[in-house]
């Protein structure tokens, strides 16, 4: 699946 | 990764590690919502369900497994071990108010309709809300433990932080996540009122306590 920024943060 | 994302996450972890302690340490969750602390559970496990499907950094897997690890020790804490000293007549408010409607509005606002991203979009609606039972019972018994109030800082500073590192990341990126920020800005107003009483009193070396 395509990188999602806002699943980096915790 | 910016540096208030960063203290904000140290700020997250120094929240949770403050209330485990200071439960641990008085032998005691006098005072201590169960309830915020069971949606707060809630709120990591449906979030980081990702630990599963996708790796993202070293740092993230283990924040995450940290927040996952310390949020069930906190529950059992309060519901099992020290379950005597639980304050249950004070923590009254009602989690199905939350997380149905919570619940409900993941399923009609969301990124994506499948069961992580629903399962992810509650977790960010839940978490705004989480604390709502825990400042009801400082409402209720008019004041809080100074760690409790130390506990409720840092965790509101955390929220304050990642709004700066949404403006951040929004220039700097060119990213936003709508879904986060309306939520995560939701969340930060609610601490707005505590913010004030903290900065009033506890710094001022006095107990928070509500006017009578």
């Amino acid at each position: 699946s395509k990188f999602d920024p806002s699943k980096d943060e915790l | 990764m910016n540096i208030f994302r960063l203290v904000g996450d140290l700020s997250h972890l120094l929240a949770i590690l403050l209330l485990l302690w200071k439960i641990w340490k008085t032998r005691s969750c006098a005072g201590v919502s169960g309830k915020s602390q069971i949606m707060f559970g809630l709120v990591y496990i449906t979030r980081y369900l990702d630990l599963f499907t996708n790796f993202i950094s070293i740092y993230n897997t283990t924040m995450k497994a940290i927040f996952i690890a310390v949020a069930i020790a906190t529950i059992y804490l309060i519901y099992f071990k020290f379950k005597a000293t639980y304050d249950s007549n004070h923590d009254t408010f009602r989690m199905e108010f939350l997380i149905v409607p919570v619940g409900g509005l993941a399923f009609l606002v969301n990124h994506d309709f499948t069961a992580l991203e629903i399962l992810w979009t509650f977790s960010i609606y839940l978490e705004s809300v989480a604390i709502l039972p825990q400042l009801f019972m400082i409402s209720k018994t008019g004041e809080a433990e100074t760690i409790t109030s130390h506990y409720l800082f840092a965790l509101g500073s955390y929220r304050a932080l990642y709004i700066v590192n949404w403006v951040y990341r929004y220039y700097f990126e060119g990213f936003f996540d709508l879904i986060a920020i309306v939520a995560g800005c939701v969340q930060t107003i609610l601490y707005c009122d505590f913010f004030y009483l903290y900065v009033t009193k506890v710094m001022h070396g006095k107990k928070l306590s509500l006017p009578a």
